[in-house]
C-alpha cells in the first residue's frame, strides 16, 4: 500500500487539485484508492461531491477516537473512497495540544489498513500549514509529494518544508521520503516557470545523498494552468469527469501514469 | 492618514502583490506612503528590494518594543517608505501569547504617526492567517482591503474573514471598516471569474447595513493575470518600475486611482 501525503505549507499551490485528480486518475486505472481530506476547509471532500454535515463521520471523529477510518470511509467513485473533513477539524490543533502521542493518532488508526493492504493508494490532502494535522500525515505515510507553483518564492517555502520533513524522518518516522515534486499552475512558455524549474533541479542536485529528499523525482508531466481545473470543484467532479479532453485532464492522467511507473522500482 | 490592512487568510491570493504595487502607485501620485511588512516570509520587503538581515531593525523589534517605527523605517523609493519584516517575526505568535494588551502593540507604536499625520497612507501586508499579527493590523488601522481571487472557494474564505473583522470591530477597534475588495489574479473572459464576481456582489448586497463591510466597495479595476507581476519581485521592483506598459501596471495604477477617488468622500 502506497501512502502519500500531498503537502506544501504555502497556500493555493495545487494541493487539493492534485490530491483529488491524482486519486481519481489512479482509481480510473484500476487501483484501489482512498483520498483522505485533512483540511478543515473540506475542499477535497467538496471536490468529490461530499459536504460533511454534523451527522456525517469525518476524519475529526477518527482523531478524537470516536470512530474508525473504516466507519468514516465513503465510496465516491469506482475504486475511489473518501475520508471526509469539515470545519470540526479546526479544533484538532487546540484539542490535541500537549496530548501524549498526538503525532501518531492517524498512523495508529491506519495500522490495520497497512497490514491488510486495504488500498493500493492512500492520498492525503494536507492543509496549508506545518501543524499537528500535517505532522500526523507525515508520521502515517511513506511518501511525500510536493505540489509547487513555479513562481519566485517557491524555493524559499520548499526549504522550510524539507526542514520539517527531515525533522519528522529523524525523530518520528524513519520510512518517510519525499518521492515526488509536482509542477502545478505551470504557465508554459514563460521564462519564470522555466527558470524556477531549473533552480529547483539544481537545488535537488546539490542535496546530500542522505537527506529524505535525495531521490525526489520532479515529475516530467507539468500541470498547466487551465480554467477547467478551477471550475471542476463547483460541480463536485474530478477533472476526468468534468472535462475529459481538457489539458487539465491530460496533465493529471500523465502525472498518474508517472506515479504508476514508480511501482516497478518499489 | 489612511491606514489600510491588506488581508485575506487564504494563501496566494495577491496580498503582497497588491500591497506593494498599490503603495508604489500611490507614492507615484505624490502621496506619502509607508508600506509595512507583517509577514515573517518578508515577501513585501523583498519585493521592494530589501532583505532584512540580523542587524537591520524590523517590525519584530517594534513588537518586542526594542525599537520604534521611526527607527525601523527605510526609504525605498520617492515618497515610499518601508517597515521591513523577516523570519524573526515568526516568533511573535508564541512570544506574545498571554501577554496583556498584545492586540494593541502596533496601534500603540503608530499612535504618534496618526497624531502628526506622518503619512498619507500606511499599507500593511498581512500574512495568510488570522493570528496575532493580523489582529494587530486590524486594531491599528481604519480600513481593510481584501484581495480576492475569483475562484470557487473565494466566498467561503470571505465569510470567515468578515466574522473576524466583526469581532475586532465590536471588541477592539470601533473605527474598523472593510472599505475595499480587490479582484486579483482575474482571468478575463472566463465564466468562473464572472460568476464568482457576481456571487460576491449579491453577497454584499444581502449584508446588513450595520456590518463593518456594509459599504465595502468592489473596485472596478480588476487586476488581470499577468506574468510580469510574478516576475517583478525577483528584481526587487514594483510593477510600475519593472514593466510600466504591462497590463499589471495599468491595472494597479487604475486601482490606485480608485483608491485616491475615495478621499473625496472621507
Ligand atoms: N492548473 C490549474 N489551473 C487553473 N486553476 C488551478 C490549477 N490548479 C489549481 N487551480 C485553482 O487554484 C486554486 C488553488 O488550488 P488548490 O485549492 O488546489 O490549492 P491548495 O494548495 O490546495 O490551496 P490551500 O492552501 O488553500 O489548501 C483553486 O481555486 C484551484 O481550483
Ligand atoms: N495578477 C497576477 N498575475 C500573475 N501572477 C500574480 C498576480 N498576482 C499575484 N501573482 C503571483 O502569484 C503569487 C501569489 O501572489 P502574492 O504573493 O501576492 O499572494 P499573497 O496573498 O501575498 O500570498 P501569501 O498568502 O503567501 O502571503 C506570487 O508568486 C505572485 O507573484
Ligand atoms: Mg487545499
Ligand atoms: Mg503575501
Amino acid at each position: 500500500m502506497r501512502s502519500i501525503a500531498v503537502m506544501n505549507q504555502k497556500g493555493g499551490v495545487g494541493k487539493t487539485t492534485s490530491s483529488v485528480n491524482l486519486a481519481a486518475a489512479l482509481a480510473r486505472e484500476g487501483r484501489r484508492v482512498c483520498l483522505m481530506d485533512l483540511d478543515p476547509q473540506g475542499h477535497a471532500s467538496f471536490h468529490v461531491g461530499v459536504e460533511a454535515g454534523p451527522d456525517m463521520p469525518t476524519v475529526y471523529d477518527v482523531f478524537t477516537q470516536q470512530t474508525t477510518l473504516d466507519h468514516a470511509r465513503q465510496l465516491v467513485g469506482e475504486n475511489l473512497s473518501l475520508i471526509p473533513a469539515n470545519i470540526d477539524l479546526a479544533a484538532t490543533e487546540v484539542e490535541l495540544a500537549g496530548t501524549q502521542g498526538r503525532e501518531f493518532f492517524l498512523r495508529n488508526a491506519m495500522q490495520h489498513w497497512k497490514e491488510q493492504n486495504r488500498f493500493d493508494y492512500v492520498v492525503m490532502d494536507c492543509p496549508p500549514s506545518l501543524g499537528i494535522l500535517t505532522i500526523n500525515a507525515l508520521t502515517a505515510v511513506n511518501e511525500v509529494f510536493i505540489p509547487l507553483q513555479p513562481h519566485f518564492f517557491a524555493l524559499q517555502g520548499l526549504s522550510k518544508l524539507f526542514e520539517t520533513t527531515a525533522l519528522v524522518t529523524r525523530r518520528l518516522n524513519r520510512d518517510l521520503r519525499v518521492t515526488g515534486i509536482m509542477m502545478c499552475l505551470y504557465e508554459s512558455g514563460t521564462r519564470l516557470a522555466a527558470d524556477v524549474t531549473e533552480d529547483l533541479k539544481q537545488f535537488l542536485n546539490a542535496s546530500d545523498g542522505d537527506t529524505p529528499w535525495a531521490s525526489a523525482k520532479i515529475f516530467k508531466s507539468k500541470v498547466r494552468r487551465n480554467i477547467k481545473l478551477a471550475e471542476a470543484p463547483s460541480f463536485g467532479q474530478s477533472i476526468m469527469d468534468y472535462a475529459p479532453t481538457s489539458s487539465g485532464a491530460v496533465d493529471y492522467l500523465a502525472l498518474a501514469a508517472e506515479v504508476l511507473a514508480m511501482e516497478a522500482a518499489m
